[in-house]
């Protein structure tokens, strides 16, 4: 909540750090951080989900492959998927929420190409419209 | 019986 708390004028580092350190640290950390992060990328909120996929990017980038796998997995990326889908929240998420979760997803294909899923997901929507070349 | 595989996983939801 830190982390992502809409009134942060600038990143809240030292949370992003103890966030990050649960994650790696404590026994089912991934786990519990992988479901906080769906949650908080769905707020209402434009602030709040904006730095929730920025703390998401910091962890891929810090938190290893045990973290990576768990985001490569379809039940963390359908979340994403329903952020940028009309027939899910795509008509109430905000043009720079969804861009950022494409821009993500682009930038994991070619960063963690053994998550194949990434790609697959990735793929399935451009094939359904969701993306535009 | 159903039988259940080894994927610790969902299916990919179609947007």
């Amino acid at each position: 909540e830190r982390v992502t708390n809409p009134q942060n004028q600038k990143p809240d580092v030292a949370a992003i750090e103890a966030f990050c350190v649960m994650l790696t640290k404590e026994a089912e950390g991934i786990q519990i951080g992988i479901k906080l992060l769906a949650t908080q990328i769905q707020s209402i909120n434009e602030s709040e989900a904006l730095q929730a996929l920025s703390l998401l990017d910091t962890c891929m980038k810090r938190c290893g492959p045990l973290f990576h796998a768990e985001v490569g997995k379809f039940r963390f990326l359908n979340e994403m998927i329903k952020l940028v889908s009309p027939k899910y929240l795509g008509n109430r998420t905000t043009a720079s929420v969804r861009q950022k979760v494409l821009q993500l997803l682009y930038a994991w294909i070619r960063d963690y190409p053994r998550e194949s899923k990434i790609k697959e997901a990735y793929e399935m929507l451009k094939k359904q419209g969701v993306i535009e070349e | 019986p159903v039988i259940r595989g080894f994927s610790d996983d969902e299916p990919l939801v179609i947007a």
